[in-house]
């Protein structure tokens, strides 16, 4: 599939994750925010980095680390200059 | 909870009981052994303990509602320093704000303040070391680029009435209208299209979208009432390519992005790539993504504009109603953006009380701030919000980055 058009944001949807979601027992807003840099900028990476940095990692490879953090991806919106996974709890 | 991933950095978002900090040293494996980025750690790539050294690093919170019913190593903010102290060489941890009120905490690591790490483990250092260096800036020809800033708004004590807006329930009765609305507009144009049709029928094919249905493939309107048509109708689906069917919790989402005004925050009349992926959770709560690439002008085509995000999260019960929101402001403009964005996302929640924090990368130039247009027009205009008085100003100056925390209360 492809996006309607090389500029738009393409969406992926996880429809199992989606399926049988149930919220009811989630509460505490407040989130716990991480940023980690590798770089100054998406312009100077190190030598023998991947030549997408962060962006060449699967998202099949994130799942492992948010299983550690107790969250699912529910959809990945990918683009040319990041990818954004939205998640559930 | 979002995670927005690029080239050159992460940031992951998680609320309710999510254990965050678990996950971290496995990301730093993630980064050297699948992204290639140098660690010094350990030995080989292959032993689970190496982990890419980051430039920096930032974790921050909002004191929690429910301290209590947070996993550790979430149960305190020293636990969590601690966690981090033995993660990270040279980090440095703050609270910001009022102790017997609202505060934020932070904690970062930046790149002049670690020693440049051993090129090779020491022979005697065991197979990986427990602590991980931040990278040296030696290793990279550019610093910073004056282009983003972060700008993050924490909203608590919704207004009631704006909140309503994330149930799922009233979410489902402004989609059957928003449908029922565009299938009268079908049955409208249909009529229009094939003259009078009286005492004849008309079905609209639901399985594509109804603008695209033609005049050939149109058979007949049943003779039915608006209360039939109202029922009969099945939601049209927008145009999506087979793999991302969209589900009810997308779809709510988008209805909800479009009803509430977050839409608009970086509307497509200025925007046209702009995409937002927005999740209504059952029976209440909200969360969006949104990418907004830089529109291409034919004059500027070579001009560096940053690709926007932003990430919306909403938990709106009364109990302990909630509401984050986080974008990249254009670093450089004259700070009219910023707080337009401020103004647009806190009319959406009608919050009792809220801080904006705002992250800025000094400029590549060395000035300090107020020697910048920009650092004194932001100033002035991030002094006043409509319905709001200004609490507390905070400004904490870091090497190569200012933060900037303020908190308001509704007049």
């Amino acid at each position: 599939t492809f996006s309607p058009s090389e500029g738009t944001p393409h969406l992926t949807i996880n429809h199992n994750v989606a399926a049988d979601l149930d919220s009811s027992n989630a509460f505490e807003g407040p989130e716990k925010l991480l940023e980690v840099w590798f770089a100054p900028n998406p312009d100077c990476l190190p030598p023998g980095v991947k030549p997408n940095g962060l962006k060449a990692v699967s998202s099949d490879t994130w799942v492992g680390v948010l299983d550690m953090v107790n969250c699912k991806i529910l959809s990945v919106l990918e683009a040319e200059h990041m990818d954004a996974y939205l998640l559930s709890e | 909870s979002s995670m927005f991933v690029f080239p050159h950095k992460l940031i992951l978002k998680t609320c309710g009981t999510t254990t965050l900090l678990l996950g971290l040293r496995r990301l730093l494996h993630i980064a050297a052994e699948h992204a290639g980025f140098p660690f010094y750690n350990a030995k080989s790539v292959d032993d689970i303990h190496a982990a890419a050294s980051p430039y920096r690093v930032f974790y921050s919170r909002k004191n929690f509602l429910f301290p209590d019913k947070q996993p550790g190593p979430h149960r305190s903010w020293k636990e969590e320093v601690k966690y981090l102290d033995d993660t990270f060489e040279g980090g440095s941890a703050y609270m910001v704000g009022k102790m017997n009120g609202d505060h934020w905490y932070l904690y970062i690591t930046s790149p002049d303040t670690t020693v440049t790490p051993p090129r090779t483990p020491d022979e005697n250092l065991q197979t990986h070391s427990s602590k991980i260096l931040t990278n040296t800036t030696s290793l990279f020809k550019g610093g910073l680029k004056n282009n983003d800033e972060t700008l993050e708004i924490l909203m608590t004590d919704l207004d009631p009435e704006n909140a309503k807006q994330f149930y799922l329930e009233h979410a489902s009765a402004v989609a059957s209208n928003r449908l029922y609305s565009q299938a009268q507009e079908a049955r409208k144009m249909a009529m229009g299209n094939l003259g009078d049709l009286s005492g004849s029928t008309i079905t609209i094919k639901t399985n594509s979208t109804v603008e695209s249905v033609a005049d050939d493939t149109l058979d007949v309107f049943d003779n039915c009432s608006d209360s039939d048509l109202h029922s009969s109708y099945t939601p049209v689906s927008e145009q999506v390519d087979i793999e991302c069917m969209t589900t009810e919790g997308h779809a709510l989402g988008t209805v909800v992005s479009d009803a509430c005004g977050l839409s608009e925050v970086y509307p497509t009349s200025k925007y046209p790539d702009a995409r937002i992926d927005a999740y209504l959770f059952s029976p209440c709560g909200f969360s969006a993504n949104g990418i907004i690439p830089a529109p291409q002008k034919q004059d500027d085509a070579d001009a560096e504009k940053p690709t926007h995000y932003f990430t919306v999260h909403v938990t709106p019960e009364p109990i302990c109603s909630f509401a984050s929101f986080e974008t990249n402001v254009p670093g450089g403009q004259n700070g009219r953006e910023t707080s337009e964005i401020v103004e647009h996302v806190v009319g959406i929640f009608k919050p009792g009380r809220f801080s904006v924090t705002l992250f800025e990368a000094k400029a590549t130039y060395g000035y300090d701030d107020d020697e910048i247009p920009t650092g004194l027009a932001r100033k002035k205009r991030l002094e006043k919000i409509e319905g709001y008085r200004r609490v507390d100003r905070i400004v904490h100056d870091f090497d190569d980055y200012e933060l900037i925390f303020r908190f308001y209360e509704r007049e």
